[in-house]
């Protein structure tokens, strides 16, 4: 069972590599994917030889190949379908964000309980009722939503998402959310962010 | 040097505790952490011994002494004063994130270049003009900035927080921002999080 670091690293790894193909650079070794990431070159060769990709003695790895091979495993060569509950702050920012769409996760659907606020567009996007939640869950074949709503509606949110077929949430409420096996809650917390700049300041600053 | 994913684990393993401690739980064992965050109950004895802390065999750990030890090494024992850069979506959203304050992290201070946006208040706070940045950053005592303005804004963003004295940013544009050696720079970026979501349906899902 892969680790949360473990996927994250394969992101990162995924992103230096778009950066040296960009630079036009062929292969690239463990060492050097390491440095980029400010991990050990062991750490990079446990991760690869884990998904049975091994480089090649003195010449590492050929980065087009690694880096097609790593979006495979993250499930990038395909676009998914993402669905937003919570038009605020958030959900807003998130509507928007480029990077969502470069990395082939489009946003087809934002809804909220704020009756003020459905029928507004967002990007082009216009704010539907949570009140059809189930059936627009299903019409715009969303594999992937976010909760952008406040703690005390996350979980309810959560289950009628689950219960209109959502097997991947994004959470960025501060609450834990509860879901059965076989359905994937990741929670965002920028604060986890911000204590690794304290740490910094503390033992190093 | 400690890498981002073991600091990562420490503020998880923070929030664990306070989950036991809130259920009026005294001692912990290293695979009771372990299965409360999904990693190796081998992982946490190696992360907590790195910073001299050994559990009592047969017993684990004690769950009060451990959460105020990882605090200190967070540095979540002291409050740190935050500024936010762009009173967009992504700025408006982190002056109200109540997990900032429970942590200890107070914005202090938000700024954008925006004059349609100067003047405007956000939970109370006043936005100011980024062209008073060095002055109101010290006025402030700015310890740790965040940056949440576009793309081809940031790296001069950064660069002025830099001047003014910041050492520590949390950056939310979609680039890497570069920084010399003595300042840290924590790049947030919701993709990464939501690739883990497309890795799971990949390849369980
Ligand atoms: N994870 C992080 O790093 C982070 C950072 C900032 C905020 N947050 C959290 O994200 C959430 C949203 O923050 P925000 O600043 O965008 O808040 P916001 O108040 O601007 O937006 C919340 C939106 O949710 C809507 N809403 C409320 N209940 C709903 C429901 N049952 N169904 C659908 N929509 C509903 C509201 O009408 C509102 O439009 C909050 O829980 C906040 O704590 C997380
Ligand atoms: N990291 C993530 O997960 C994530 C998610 C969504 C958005 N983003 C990024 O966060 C940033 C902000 O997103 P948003 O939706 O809040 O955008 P926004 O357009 O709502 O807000 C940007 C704000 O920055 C201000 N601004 C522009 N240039 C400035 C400057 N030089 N100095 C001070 N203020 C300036 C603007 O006036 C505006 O108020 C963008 O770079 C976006 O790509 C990141």
């Amino acid at each position: 069972k892969i680790s949360e670091s473990t996927i994250r690293r394969l992101s990162k790894y995924y992103r230096s590599l778009e950066q040296l193909i960009a630079r036009n650079t062929d292969t690239v070794s463990s060492d050097q994917l390491a440095e980029m990431d400010g991990i050990t070159s062991a750490q990079v060769r446990k991760d690869l030889s884990f998904f049975g990709t091994f480089g090649k003695r003195g010449l590492g790895y050929n980065t087009r190949a690694l880096k097609e091979q790593i979006g495979e495993i993250l499930g990038l060569s395909k676009e998914w379908r993402v669905a937003i509950v919570g038009a605020g702050n958030i959900g807003k920012a998130l509507v928007n964000y480029g990077e969502f769409r470069k990395q082939g996760f489009q946003v087809h659907l934002i809804m909220d309980s704020d009756h003020g606020k459905v029928g507004q567009t967002i990007q082009g996007l216009t704010v539907e009722s949570t009140d059809h939640l189930p059936q627009l869950i299903k019409k715009q074949r969303i594999e992937i939503a976010i909760i952008a709503v406040p703690s005390e509606a996350a979980q309810r949110v959560a289950d009628e998402l689950m219960e209109a077929g959502v097997k991947a949430i994004l959470n960025f409420a501060p609450i834990s959310i509860k879901a059965p096996e076989g359905i994937q809650v990741k929670n965002e917390n920028t604060a986890i962010e911000i204590e690794a700049l304290s740490y910094f300041l503390t033992n190093q600053g």
